[in-house]
C-alpha cells in the first residue's frame, strides 16, 4: 500500500458524502446501494463513519461525468480510465469522479460500480495505489472479482489502519502482540488500584490511553471498562523501561518516548529508524538533562514539554522550538504547581499527573476543574 | 522522417502508450515523437517501473503482455506519487 505525499487523512472520523448526480445506466436506488456498500468496505475496518448529505458541500462529492469535466483531468471515453478521486482535504479533495462513458452495472457485465467506487473511496480516504495484485487498491480493474464474497486484502487493511487505526469496537490490538508472553500476566504486577500509585509517563495511542510504570504499562480503550496490563517488552522489546515522558503525535501516527537525554519514536510496535536521538536536537539548552512530561496539542499543532517548574513549546509544523520559552508552568497553567510526572490531552482537557493525583485543566477557562486520583482512568 | 503509418506497437497507438507512461508514471513530456524515443533510457526506465509496480516480468520492452496490461480499464490516479 502507499499514501499520497504528506499522508493527508480526514481529521474527523465522521466523514460526509453526497451523490451529486446519477448515471443513466443504473436505477438510482441501485447506485445508492452500490455507493453505500462501497463505503461500508472501509468503515468495517476503521473507526470511520459515513453520513450521507442530500445537498451542500460534503467531504466526498460523488459525480458522473464525461471527457472534460472541469478538473484538468478529462476522461477518455469508453475503456481506459474508469474514474479518479482526490485525497482528503477541502473542496475538490476527497471527491470521486466516475466516467459516464463507461457502462456502469450492478454485476460485471459492464464496469461494476460497487468495485470501482470502493477503490476510489480508498483514494478519498488517503490511500494511493498498491502493487499487491490482490488488493482493492491495485490500479487495474479486475472484472473477475467475486463480488458476492468481496473482502479487502490484508494490504488494503494494513494501509487504511495505518491512517485511521482500528474500528472503535474492535477487540483487535492496535499494537499487535509480538510475543506469546503477551497473554501471560507479567510477574510482580504493579497494583492497578493502589491508591498511592503514580505514573512515569502517560500517552494516547490511536484512541487508547497508555499509562507507563517501570517495566509495565496499562492500555485503556475508551470503549472497554477494564484496562489491560502488559510488559513493555512485549510491545517494544528494545526500549528501556522507566520512561520520563511520552506523547502521541497524532498527525503522524507516532508516539515519542523520552528517557534521560534520549528519545525514541514508534509507530504501532515499530521503532522508527534513526532513533534514539538526543533531546537537545529538539532545541533544549544543555542545562536540560531530562523531560518530566509532554503532550501534543492537536488544535495548536504544538507539543508542550515540561521540565521542573517551567515548560517549552515545540512547533510541529516548523519542527522547531518556539521563541519566548521556557515559561513558568504556574503562569499559564494556574493550579498546576507541583512537579509533573506525566500529562496528556483528552476530551479537550489537559490531565497533569503529579504523584498519586492528577489535575484536570480546562485550557479555555485556564483553570484546574477537577483533582482526581492518578489511577481514576483504570476503573478503580 | 517519411510519414509513418499510424505508429503502433501491437494494437495500441504510440500516443496512447506515451500518455499512459506520462499519466501514471510521470514520464517527462519532451515534445519529441515517442516512436523515436521508445528505446531511450527514460522511456525504458518508465516501462520497467510500470512492469515492476504491476507485478509483470520486467523487460523494459513494449511486449505483448505489457500492451495487454496497458489496454485494461483502470483508475485514473497515478501509480507512483510524483
Amino acid at each position: 500500500f502507499s499514501f499520497f505525499p504528506y499522508m493527508p487523512k480526514w481529521r474527523n472520523n465522521e466523514v460526509t458524502y453526497r451523490i451529486v448526480n446519477y448515471t443513466p445506466d443504473m436505477n438510482e436506488p441501485d447506485v445508492d446501494a452500490a455507493i453505500e456498500r462501497a463505503l461500508k468496505v472501509w468503515s468495517d475496518v476503521t473507526p470511520l463513519t459515513f453520513t450521507r448529505l442530500s445537498e451542500g458541500e460534503a467531504d466526498i462529492m460523488i459525480s458522473f461525468s464525461v471527457k472534460d469535466h472541469g478538473d484538468f483531468l478529462p476522461f477518455d471515453g469508453p475503456g481506459g480510465v474508469l474514474a479518479h478521486a482526490y485525497p482528503p482535504g477541502p473542496k475538490i479533495n476527497g471527491d470521486v469522479h466516475l466516467d459516464d462513458d463507461e457502462k456502469w452495472t450492478e454485476d460485471t457485465t459492464g464496469i461494476n460500480l460497487f468495485l470501482t467506487a470502493a477503490h476510489e473511496f480508498g483514494h478519498s480516504l488517503g490511500l494511493l495505489h498498491s502493487s499487491d495484485t490482490a488488493a482493492l487498491m491495485y490500479p487495474v480493474y479486475n472484472s473477475n472479482t467475486d463480488l458476492t464474497r468481496f473482502r479487502l486484502s490484508q494490504d488494503d487493511i494494513d494501509g487504511i489502519q495505518s491512517l485511521y487505526g482500528y474500528p472503535s469496537d474492535s477487540p483487535d490490538d492496535p499494537v499487535p502482540p509480538t510475543t506469546s508472553t503477551e497473554q501471560e500476566k507479567p510477574e510482580g504486577d504493579p497494583e492497578t488500584c493502589d491508591p498511592n500509585i503514580s505514573f512515569d509517563a502517560v500517552s494516547t495511542l490511536r484512541g487508547e490511553m497508555l499509562f507507563f510504570k517501570d517495566r509495565h504499562f496499562w492500555r485503556k480503550s475508551i470503549n472497554t471498562i477494564e484496562p489491560q496490563l502488559h510488559l513493555l517488552s512485549a510491545y517494544w522489546p528494545s526500549l528501556p523501561s522507566g520512561f520520563d515522558a511520552a506523547y502521541e503525535l497524532t498527525t503522524k501516527d507516532m508516539v515519542f518516548f523520552f528517557k534521560e537525554s534520549k528519545f525514541w519514536s514508534v509507530r504501532g510496535s515499530d521503532i522508527q529508524p534513526g532513533y534514539p536521538k538526543d533531546i537537545h536536537t529538539l532545541g533544549f539548552p544543555r542545562t536540560v538533562k531530562k523531560i518530566d512530561a509532554a503532550f501534543f496539542d492537536k488544535g495548536k499543532q504544538k507539543t508542550y514539554f515540561f521540565v521542573n517548574d517551567v515548560y517549552w513549546r515545540y512547533d510541529e509544523k516548523r519542527q522547531s522550538m518556539e521563541h519566548g520559552y521556557p515559561r513558568n508552568i504556574v503562569t499559564d497553567f494556574p493550579g498546576v504547581d507541583k512537579n509533573i510526572d506525566a500529562v496528556f490531552e483528552a476530551f479537550g482537557f489537559f490531565y497533569f499527573f503529579s504523584g498519586s493525583f492528577q489535575f484536570e485543566f480546562d485550557p479555555n477557562a485556564k483553570m484546574v476543574t477537577r483533582t482526581l486520583k492518578s489511577n481514576s482512568w483504570l476503573n478503580c | 522522417y517519411p510519414l509513418n503509418p499510424a505508429a503502433t506497437a501491437g494494437t495500441m497507438s504510440m500516443d496512447r502508450i506515451q500518455k499512459y507512461l506520462e499519466d501514471f508514471y510521470h514520464l517527462e513530456k519532451d515534445g519529441k515523437q515517442f516512436v523515436r524515443r521508445r528505446d531511450s533510457s527514460p522511456v525504458v526506465t518508465k516501462i520497467q517501473e510500470m512492469q515492476r509496480f504491476l507485478g509483470m516480468k520486467v523487460t523494459g520492452k513494449l511486449d505483448d503482455d505489457t500492451m495487454e496490461m496497458m489496454k485494461k480499464p483502470r483508475c485514473g490516479i497515478p501509480d507512483v506519487s510524483s
